[in-house]
Parts: C-alpha cells; sequence; structure tokens
C-alpha cells in the first residue's frame, strides 16, 4: 500500500481534486494528535487539547498542499513540524500566556539581566526581590505563577524566524546531530550550554538533567533532595535567567 | 556511565517511535470507531460525508483525559520528534493493517468488515502499548542508575556541557 498510497498523492497532485485532499487528510489526521498532545503535556490542564488539534489540523491541510512527493522526502517528517509551527503559532497569536504573568517574568528578566551586569555572576533571589522592590516570598510566588503555565510557555522562540520554531528546549536536547542539526543550531546549543555552565550550581544541575539527560522533575528532586514542585521552581529561575542573557 | 547514556539514548529513541506510531494508530482506531458509534446512532452530530468527519475531527482524536486529572503529564521534558527508522517501519506494518483507501471508505464498510477492522487496530495498538511499556521500564531503570550516580556524586554536570 505504499505504492497506493503514492498513487493518491500524485493523483491529488496531478487533478487538486477535493475528495484526494480529503482522503489524505483523513489519512494523515493521527500526525495531529501526536503533535497536539506532546505539546500539551507542556500547557497547562485549560488549555483544551481538542482546540490544539484544530489548530494542527490547519498545520497538517497546510502541509499536504505544500508537499511535492517528487522530492523524496517523508511526508510524516515534513508534516509533523509544520503542524507543530501551527499549533505554536496559533497559540501565540491567541496570546494565552496572562498578560500579567507575562510582564512579570519580563520584570524578573530585566532585574536579573541588571544584576548580572553589575555582579558579574548569577543574581540571588534576595537581590532580585529587592531590584524589584518585592518580598523574596512574593518573588517566589511568581515564579511558583509562570511554573503553572508549563513549559511551554517558558519555552519560548529562540533565535526567532525560519520555518522552523526553535524552543530552548529542542535546541537544548537535540541529540540529532544529522541533518536536523544545521549550523547556526549547533552555534546557538554550544552558547547554551556555555550559559548554563556559568549559571548557579542548582540552575545548572537542573537544566543539565531536565534537558541533557532527560531526568523528570521527580527524578532530578531525588537527586537535589527536594520536591518535585522546588525542582519546577528552579527550572523556571534558571530557564528566565538564560533568556536574561539572551534576550539582553 | 557513558555506556549507560548510550544505552538510555538507544532504548529512548526507539521508544519515541514507538510512542509515534502508538499515537497513529490511536487515531486511526479512533476515526473507523468514529464510523461504528455514526451507526449505532451513539454520535448523533456525526454525519456521513468526509467533511462532517473532519469537523468532529479534534473530538475524535483527544485524548480521553478520564476527567482530566491535573497529574497526567510525566514531568520530562517532552520533545515533537520527527518520525525515526523503526517509526517508519512499524508505520508500514500499521498501513497494512488499515490502507489509505480502507480509511476513505469506511462508511462502505460491511458491519463485519468494520467490526474486523477495529479488531485488527486494536490488536496492533496494543502491541505497541506493551512494547513502549517495556521501553518505559528498561529506560527508567537506566534512569534510576543514572541518577543515582549524580546524586551519590560519581557523575558531575560538568561532564555534559
Ligand atoms: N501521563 C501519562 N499516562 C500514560 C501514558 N501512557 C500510558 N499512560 C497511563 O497508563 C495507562 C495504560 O496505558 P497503555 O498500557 O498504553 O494502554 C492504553 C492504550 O493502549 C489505549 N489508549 C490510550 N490512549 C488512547 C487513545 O487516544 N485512543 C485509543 N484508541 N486508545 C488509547 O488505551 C489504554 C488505556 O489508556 P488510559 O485509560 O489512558 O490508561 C493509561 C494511562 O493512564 C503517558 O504517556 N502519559
Ligand atoms: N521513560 C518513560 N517515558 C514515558 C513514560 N510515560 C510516557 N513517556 C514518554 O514521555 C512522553 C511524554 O509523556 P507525558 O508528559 O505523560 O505526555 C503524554 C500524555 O499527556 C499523553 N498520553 C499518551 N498516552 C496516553 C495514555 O495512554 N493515556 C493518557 N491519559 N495520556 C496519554 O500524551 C502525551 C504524549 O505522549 P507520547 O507521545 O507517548 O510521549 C510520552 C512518552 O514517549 C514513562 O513512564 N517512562
Amino acid at each position: 500500500s505504499e505504492s497506493e498510497l503514492s498513487t493518491v498523492w500524485a493523483r491529488f497532485k496531478e487533478t487538486e481534486k477535493q475528495a484526494d485532499r480529503d482522503d489524505l487528510i483523513v489519512y494523515y489526521a493521527p500526525l495531529v494528535k501526536y503533535v497536539a498532545s506532546r505539546i500539551a503535556a507542556g500547557l497547562p490542564q485549560t488549555v483544551d487539547q481538542a482546540d490544539l488539534i484544530s489548530y494542527g489540523m490547519f498545520g497538517l491541510i497546510d502541509a499536504i498542499t505544500k508537499f511535492d512527493p517528487e522530492r523524496g522526502f517523508k511526508f510524516e517528517t515534513y508534516a509533523v513540524s509544520r503542524i507543530k509551527g501551527a499549533v505554536l503559532d496559533e497559540l501565540r497569536s491567541i496570546d494565552w500566556v496572562p498578560r500579567s504573568v507575562r510582564s512579570k517574568a519580563k520584570s524578573v528578566e530585566r532585574a536579573m539581566s541588571k544584576l548580572e551586569a553589575q555582579y558579574h555572576r548569577p543574581p540571588t533571589d534576595s537581590e532580585i526581590a529587592e531590584e524589584l522592590d518585592i518580598t523574596e516570598t512574593q518573588l517566589s510566588n511568581i515564579y511558583k505563577q509562570i511554573s503553572s503555565l508549563g513549559m511551554v510557555a517558558l519555552d519560548e522562540m529562540l533565535a526567532g524566524g525560519g520555518s522552523e520554531t526553535l524552543t530552548f528546549g529542542d535546541t537544548l536536547a537535540d541529540r540529532r546531530d544529522g541533518p536536523g542539526m544545521t549550523y547556526e543550531r549547533a552555534e546557538v546549543r554550544q552558547l547554551l550550554a556555555q550559559a548554563i555552565n556559568k549559571m548557579s550550581e542548582r540552575e545548572k544541575i537542573v537544566l543539565t538533567l531536565y534537558y541533557y539527560e532527560n531526568l523528570t522533575l521527580a527524578e532530578i528532586g531525588k537527586v537535589l533532595g527536594v520536591t518535585e514542585s522546588r525542582v519546577c521552581q528552579i527550572h523556571t529561575k534558571a530557564v528566565l535567567q538564560l533568556r536574561s542573557r539572551f534576550d539582553a | 556511565i557513558e555506556r549507560l547514556r548510550q544505552l538510555r539514548t538507544e532504548a529512548s529513541t526507539a521508544e519515541g517511535d514507538v510512542s509515534f506510531v502508538r499515537r497513529m494508530a490511536q487515531g486511526r482506531f479512533d476515526i473507523v470507531g468514529h464510523e461504528r458509534s455514526r451507526r449505532s446512532g451513539a454520535a448523533e452530530d456525526a454525519s456521513i460525508d468526509v467533511s462532517g468527519l473532519l469537523f468532529d475531527m479534534p473530538d475524535i482524536l483527544k485524548d480521553d483525559d478520564n476527567g482530566g486529572e491535573g497529574g497526567s503529564r510525566s514531568g520530562r521534558h517532552v520533545e515533537v520528534l520527527e518520525p525515526g527508522k523503526i517509526a517508519l517501519e512499524l508505520g508500514d506494518q500499521l498501513d497494512a493493517v488499515v490502507s489509505p483507501s480502507a480509511l476513505a471508505a469506511v462508511e462502505r464498510l460491511s458491519e463485519a468488515d468494520l467490526a474486523d477492522l477495529l479488531d485488527q487496530l486494536r490488536e496492533f495498538e496494543v502491541g505497541l502499548s506493551q512494547a513502549r511499556r517495556q521501553l518505559h521500564d528498561r529506560i527508567d531503570m537506566l534512569q534510576d542508575e543514572i541518577a543515582r550516580r549524580y546524586r551519590d556524586g560519581e557523575v558531575t554536570v560538568d561532564s555534559v556541557l
């Protein structure tokens, strides 16, 4: 049925008939399930997975329209990145991150970047809180708020642009040193590794174990001897710190 | 530790591919299952034509999160990976179970054929889920050991960065 599939593709590309297009959409629709559920894993439960799937469906339809079977690439590979891009684009456009949380994150980043330039080392929570004229408890609540939004919120796009939406996580954890690894990506990965190296011990450990060793937050908690939610907070602070360096 | 990481990476690469095809199988199962419930009248608003099917797709494909318990996350970094070699091989097996034309013509299948197709898909999916669970056990075991070495200071993050 490899040949059957290529027949449908050939027919569709030739005639551009709706019916053939629909058959392809139905056939490949489960790709959207795969992508949407993986993205959902990084979002709060409040985001409706069905919505993500409908965003993804547009990405799939777009991929089917644009795909050239002649080129010899696997459609699934092409489609997965188009679908992911469509879901993330739509999420960004509906601005799902509460404005208040987004602005708090920005002000924490600004404070971090300013203090780092001042002390030439990662700032402590008390220094950050002082800079923001809030208590440490209030600062830790900000970290909690941001954490509760999940990883996608933190994982905002790096090195923008291009058809490939590049997130911190993807860059850090990318093990595909093959064709998937473009020079820019390898370079960013290197820069990130260096940046992580300059962080304070706990943040360094959390980021490395989470992105490079792919341990769960719970497993990392056991390594550090702290609770999973504490690890989550440290992770949030660490990513904000990284972003403050790169956005600067 | 390098050996551990290598084994872990091999297993998780395989696991990623198996999880990918598992989702494909589940999706196809749910799409065909949607036809069955449409016939039995269970899916009231489900219409017979493809555009109706596409309209229903988000509800068909979404995970039934069993009341959406907040904790249904593994707490690990999740990437959207492109399918690798194993995924494409397993994908071919899935295509053998349900071909594009069969899926396109699902509303024309007889009751018997429909039930049959669902059984085959279910069987295929169960096989994948079992293989996936075994890979999870293997990976988690390796991860436990890797984590232990970090905890006991035998390995430091500098070795990674
Ligand atoms: N947080 C999390 N939990 C996980 C994950 N994988 C498995 N589980 C948990 O483990 C249970 C058994 O999974 P399974 O052996 O793959 O067995 C699964 C699988 O074979 C199948 N299944 C799962 N999702 C779907 C789906 O969307 N469509 C279809 N047709 N079948 C599905 O139904 C069985 C029961 O599913 P559940 O009731 O959901 O029950 C699942 C779920 O509670 C995961 O990646 N993350
Ligand atoms: N080493 C190891 N790896 C594991 C384990 N459980 C899941 N994974 C892997 O981690 C990925 C993310 O899991 P998640 O955060 O629970 O996120 C999951 C979960 O939210 C959901 N999901 C998948 N299968 C099921 C299921 O059967 N039932 C339920 N309720 N949710 C599921 O879809 C998301 C993506 O699933 P996948 O693409 O399969 O991707 C999964 C799978 O590849 C485990 O115990 N050990």
